[in-house]
C-alpha cells in the first residue's frame, strides 16, 4: 500500500506528517518505507541522515539506474526503512522527459521491493511536477496536509482541480485518503483567540466543501514537533507522552480505517 | 533593480514578503512590478486577481511569447503593477529546457520593460530548479525569508550551497541582499515561551553563521498577516497601524538602504 504525502503549498506539514504517521505505522509492528522525494531531503535529516550522506538517495535510483536494494537504509525506529531524498532530485523533471514512460518511473523502481512492505509513504516537495505526477501514479492513497490559513485554501482548491485532471487525463487511478488539518491552535489564550477563530472559520468551509474526506483527527500546533526532528526523532521518541504523540497515533489509527475501507 | 525573493523551503513567506514589502515601497512613491513566478499564483490571489482570471501570466509571456507589456496590469496600489503567475509555470522546466538559452528567458523577457519600474520584486515557488535559475540571473539582489525553525535552518544551508555553485559554475552575478526573519513569536505568555526560546537560539546561530546579511528587521508571527490575503489587500491596506505594517514600514527602509550600499 502506497501513501503520498502531497501538497504543492509549502510549509503545511507534509514532512511533519510522513515522519511522524511512518513512525506511528512502525511502532504499531507495520513494515513501513519512507520514501523521500525532496530535494531538500528534509524527512531523511529528521530521521538522522547527515545533509553529506544522503547518498545512495531516491535521485540516483529514479534518474541513474541505481538499486533500490542497496540504497535503502534503516533507521534508529524499528519496521521504519528509508529511501532518502537529494539535491539530484532538483533537475528531476529535466531528466525524466527524456525517458520513456517518464510518468511510470516511480512505479518500476518500488515494483521489485512493493511485497517487503505493509505501508510505503512517499514525502513529496512543495510542488505540482513531473516527479509529484510519478508520486501520484506510484500511490494507492494520498494524503494532504492543510495548515488552516487563507493562502493554503486557495493552494488546496488548486492541487485538487490539477489531480482531478491527472485522473482523467491519464486514467491515474489514485484515491485521496484524506486532507489533515494541521497546525491547529490549541491555546484558550484571548491573543491566540483571533488566530483560532479565524482557523475554525476554514476547518468549517473544509468540512463543507469535502465532508468525510477532511480526517476526523487535526494535528495540533506543536513546539515539540518543531524540536523533534533537531534530535533526529520522532515525535513518539523525543516525547512519547505528548499531546502531539497521542495526536499522531489517533492519525495513524484513522488512516488505518481509511485504507480498510472503514 | 530586481530583486528575487527565493527559498526552496517551503511556508517560510515569500509571497508575503513580495506582497507586503512590493506595497511599502509602492508606497513610498517608488514604481514598482510583483513578477509572480509561482504555479499557485499566490501573490496574484493576494492583490485581488481570482483564480479564473489569471491569464494572460508570467507562463504564457516565458514560454509561449506573450507580450509582457500586455501581460503586465494595474493593481489596487498605487505605482504597483502585477505579472500574474499561474499553473502553466508547473512544467516550466520542460518547455525551459528545449529553447536557446535556456537559463536567460526571463531576463530577455524583463528587459523591454525593466526602464520603467524602480524595483522589479520576483516571488518564487518553492523549488531550486530552472525557472528559479532564471530568476537568479535576471536579479540583482536576492532575499531569503526564514523561519527561525531546525528543519527552515537546514534547508538554508542546502540553498546557499546551490546558489554559490550557481555563481561560480555560471558566473551569475547576484548579491545576497539579505536573510529576513519571519514569524519571530512575539508574545511574552509562558506557554509560547518555549517556542520563543528555541527561535530566538536559532536566529543567534544565524546571526554568528551569517553575520550582517541576516537582516536588523525581523518579522513577528502577526495574525492580521493570515488575513490581509483573502480581503485582497496588503497589510498597509487591512491594518495600517498594525505592527506587522511597521514592520514591514522598517524592512522597505532596511531594504532601501542596503539596495544604495549602506
Ligand atoms: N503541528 C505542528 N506544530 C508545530 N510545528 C509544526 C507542525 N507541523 C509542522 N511544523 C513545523 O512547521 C515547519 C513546516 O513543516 P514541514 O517541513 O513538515 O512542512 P512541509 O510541507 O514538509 O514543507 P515543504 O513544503 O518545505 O516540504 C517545520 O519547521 C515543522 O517543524
Ligand atoms: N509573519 C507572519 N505572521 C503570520 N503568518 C504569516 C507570516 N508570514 C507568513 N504568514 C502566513 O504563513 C503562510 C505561509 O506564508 P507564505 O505563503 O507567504 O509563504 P511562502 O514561502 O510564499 O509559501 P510557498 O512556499 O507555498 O510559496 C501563509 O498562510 C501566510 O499568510
Ligand atoms: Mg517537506
Ligand atoms: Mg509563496
Amino acid at each position: 500500500m502506497v501513501i503520498v504525502v502531497i501538497n504543492n503549498k509549502g510549509g503545511t506539514g507534509k514532512t511533519t506528517t510522513c515522519v511522524n504517521l511512518s513512525a506511528a505505522l512502525a511502532n504499531l509492528g507495520y513494515r513501513v518505507l519512507l520514501v523521500d522525494l525532496d530535494p531538500q531531503a528534509s524527512a531523511s535529516l529528521s530521521l538522522g541522515v547527515d545533509y553529506s550522506n544522503l547518498s545512495p538517495s531516491s535521485g540516483e535510483v529514479l534518474l541513474e539506474g541505481y538499486s533500490i536494494e542497496k540504497a535503502i537504509r534503516k533507521t534508529n525506529i524499528n519496521c521504519l526503512d528509508l529511501l532518502t531524498g537529494g539535491i539530484e532530485l532538483a533537475h528531476s523533471d529535466l531528466v525524466l522527459s527524456d525517458i520513456e514512460d517518464r510518468e511510470n518511473k516511480l512505479t518500476e523502481v518500488l515494483e521489485p521491493i512493493k511485497d517487503r512492505y505493509d505501508y510505503i509513504l512517499c514525502d513529496c516537495a512543495p510542488a505540482l511536477s513531473l516527479l509529484q505526477v510519478n508520486a501520484l501514479i506510484a500511490g494507492d492513497h494520498f494524503i494532504i496536509p492543510v495548515v488552516p490559513e487563507y493562502l493554503a485554501l486557495e493552494g488546496l482548491v488548486n492541487l485538487m482541480d490539477v489531480v482531478e485532471r491527472f485522473k482523467t487525463g491519464m486514467g491515474v487511478d489514485i484515491d485521496l485518503l484524506g486532507i489533515i488539518i494541521n497546525k491547529l491552535n490549541s491555546t484558550p489564550f484571548v491573543f491566540l483567540n483571533r488566530e483560532l477563530r479565524n482557523q475554525l472559520d476554514i476547518v468549517n468551509l473544509l468540512r463543507e466543501h469535502y465532508g468525510d474526506k477532511v480526517l476526523k483527527t487535526t494535528i495540533k500546533r506543536n513546539v515539540q514537533l518543531t524540536e523533534a526532528p533537531s534530535y533526529n526523532q520522532s515525535i513518539f521518541q523525543y516525547a512519547p507522552k505528548s499531546n502531539a504523540a497521542q495526536q499522531y497515533s489517533q492519525l495513524a489509527e484513522e488512516i488505518l480505517m481509511r485504507c480498510n475501507g472503514f
